[in-house]
């Protein structure tokens, strides 16, 4: 499925 | 022959301070299919183990597999693990390559 919009999501811990 | 196998190994992060002190970006139906390190804090716990390295692509989280899973539900794993008082450390089955599924 075609990568979805949220693909440059980060997350920091 | 010739052709680099993509080596992972397991690194041990002790939770020596408040935070584990990593970014990563990626997941399942993203351009980056598993996690990979963007960012290392210093003075995070990631800092302070130094075996972490930014590029890194982390394919387990103290045993359980990122395959599949998108970004939101790999960081929900990553954050329970530092979370979590039953382990003073996270292991994290890293590599350096590019993993495709």
């Amino acid at each position: 499925s075609p990568p979805k919009e949220y693909e440059d999501e980060v997350t920091f811990f | 022959p010739g052709l680099l196998e993509p080596t992972s190994c397991l690194v041990r992060v002790p939770k020596s301070a408040s935070t584990l002190g990593i970014a990563i970006e990626g997941g399942a139906n993203t351009r980056q299919p598993l996690p990979r390190i963007v960012t290392i804090q210093r003075g995070g716990s990631a800092h302070n183990c130094g075996q972490l390295k930014v590029g890194q692509v982390i394919l387990e989280v103290n045993g359980v597999s990122l395959r599949g899973r998108e970004h939101r539900e790999a960081a929900r794993l990553i954050a329970e693990a530092f979370k979590t008082k039953e382990k003073d450390y996270i292991d994290f089955l890293v590599t350096e390559f590019n993993v495709s599924l």
